[in-house]
């Protein structure tokens, strides 16, 4: 008890039960466990977005992590506040191997910019390193769109701003991230138009 | 009429429909470099380039309609008697056309074992090229859509799907007893794969599988549900040569019934119980706003996932699919911060 992932052990310890692993419980306790598990995820990911940026260095003061379990349905408040105009000068997108050997990936971030994206990694300081890495604007498909809305105020818990509805994402930017065993890796989103044409996101080709 | 290359992997070269791909000097080989391309018939896949030269690879559903009762393949003694469940949102016709017994969430018992099958609708593929991923999106019809992607270096093909809400009011399938789609993977024969199928316990150990037969369950009297498995991590098929392989990122259904296809069921709807234990209908209906602060809208429940394909060596298989579960199951932790402040203090 005491550890910030107990409430989520708890809850992984319920679902066990031969009903919670094959689907052969009533909807309402099928809702029950998605209750637990969502309790001790939220438990035990506040846990992690108050360590694992630590992990990578120090960690300036205006950043706040946290992450964003609805990305597969497109949503991400943080990423999707990287509009020309809006507060936001940068989204950091932090992710932390807890395998054995290193990690190469494909990661998807929803966007509502598509234009003058620019992906650098970030140092121990979180300031940039190295030159603007690669990277592609996929916009989203009919069946991302309607799973977006679905879930948008669900999602947000109501809370979804005018903005994240209206101007939300549209697009995924997709890079490649290479994580060290054990380790985290860092990388920001920045709009930077004045960047050179391979510095920037490249669009897609839709036909 | 010209094959615009995609990401240096996966080529849509319209082809003539049924064209043979093996046919030799068809491999796409030459245009790719080694690994994965996914080439394309006229907007839907149509083969996929390995190290033997092209494989047919399509992609399409199977609908499986669920049992209304006098289900052909049951004797009478199942006494599975319909239960409609309370407040869902299904449209339960009379309960004299369903007398059971049903598909529930102890048992899958669709009312034929020939699904519908739906193909990709080649009009309105949707193929988005870049330099680093490219993708085809193809919708089956108004709830069911796959997106087959490919990145670089990868030998994976990576499938997103989107399913649901099934079963709505007035759709083509809420006049039976249920809706249970399957995605399906087809190398057309081209892996010889004999009835034969490894399908993973609980993600454990690798079970081989022989279609028709079920050590102590034979004979099997249901040609489609009794050739079904339940799998946590994947599903593969391989002729001495060649392999297809399917990773899941969730527990489902898997059948191999025909040679060379590999079939996962990603959804399930059933207007009844299957009167074997739950005493409701397996129908999660998912009650949502669908605008800031607005009522509650409760529809069919929408899933997404991922199933990552691999068409490959037979030898190569088991650490492909090992790979595989890694990436679609165990993916690096993410984090975001929308920084408003940092830079400028900082710079």
């Amino acid at each position: 008890a005491g550890l910030p992932t107990a409430r989520l052990a708890l809850a992984l310890g319920l679902v066990q039960h031969h009903d919670g692993v094959s689907g052969t419980e009533k909807q309402h306790v099928a809702d029950d466990y998605a209750r637990q598990l969502a309790k001790g995820y939220d438990g035990t990911m506040a846990f992690v977005a108050e360590h694992v940026p630590q992990l990578h260095g120090t960690v300036p003061s205006a950043l706040k992590f946290a992450p964003c379990a609805f990305a597969n349905a497109s949503i991400c408040t943080a990423s999707e506040s990287l509009r020309g105009g809006a507060d936001t000068k940068r989204v950091v997108a932090l992710y932390f191997n807890a395998d054995t050997t290193e990690r190469k990936e494909y990661v998807r971030v929803p966007v509502a910019e598509t234009a003058g994206l620019v992906v650098r990694e970030l140092d121990a300081n979180y300031q940039p390193k190295g030159d603007p890495i690669e990277s592609q604007v996929v916009p989203l498909n009919d069946a991302q769109r309607r799973f977006r809305a679905r879930y948008l105020y669900s999602a947000t818990s109501g809370k979804a701003s005018a903005a994240t509805t209206t101007n939300g994402a549209v697009a995924q930017l997709v890079f490649a991230i290479s994580v060290q065993p054990r380790s985290t890796a860092a990388y920001s989103i920045e709009i930077d138009k004045m960047a050179t044409t391979n510095a920037r996101a490249r669009p897609s080709t839709v036909f | 009429s010209t094959s615009a290359v995609m990401n240096q992997r996966v080529a849509v070269r319209p082809t003539a429909l049924g064209e043979d791909l093996r046919a030799p000097g068809r491999s796409s080989k030459e245009q790719h470099s080694s690994g994965t391309a996914v080439v394309l018939e006229s907007g839907v896949p149509a083969a996929v380039s390995t190290q033997d030269g092209d494989v047919p690879f399509k992609v399409s559903i199977a609908l499986y309609n669920s049992s209304s009762g006098n289900a052909p393949f049951v004797d009478d003694s199942d006494n599975q008697w319909p239960i409609g469940r309370a407040g869902s949102t299904l449209p339960v016709p009379g309960l004299d056309q369903y007398p059971g017994p049903n598909s529930g969430a102890y048992i899958f018992r669709p009312n034929s074992s020939d699904p519908v099958r739906l193909h990709p609708s080649s009009t309105n593929a949707v193929v988005t090229a870049g330099p680093i991923v490219s993708e085809v999106y193809m919708s089956f019809d108004a709830t069911l859509s796959a997106t087959l992607r490919v990145y670089p270096d990868s030998d994976e093909v990576e499938v997103n799907y989107h399913v649901g809400p099934l079963m709505e009011e007035g759709s083509a399938d809420a006049k039976f007893a249920g809706s249970e789609p399957s995605i399906t993977y087809d190398t057309a024969g081209a892996v010889k794969s004999e009835g034969r199928m490894i399908t993973d316990s609980n993600g454990y150990r690798a079970m081989p599988r022989e279609r028709g037969t079920k050590p102590g369950y034979e004979p099997i009297s249901e040609p489609a549900a009794g050739n079904y498995y339940p799998i946590t991590a994947f599903a593969s098929i391989a002729s001495d040569t060649t392999a297809l392989g399917v990773a899941v990122d969730r527990p489902c259904g898997a059948a191999s019934l025909t040679d060379g296809a590999v079939e996962v069921m990603v959804h399930r709807r059933l207007q009844f119980d299957d009167s074997l234990g739950v005493g409701e209908a397996l129908a999660e209906d998912e009650c949502l706003p669908e605008e800031a602060g607005g009522d509650l809208v409760c529809r069919g429940l929408m899933v997404s996932g991922t199933h990552r394909v691999v068409l490959g060596s037979a030898d190569g298989m088991p650490a492909a699919m090992r790979a595989a579960q890694r990436h679609n199951r165990h993916p690096p932790v993410a984090l975001f911060a929308a920084d408003t402040g940092s830079l400028d203090s900082e710079k």
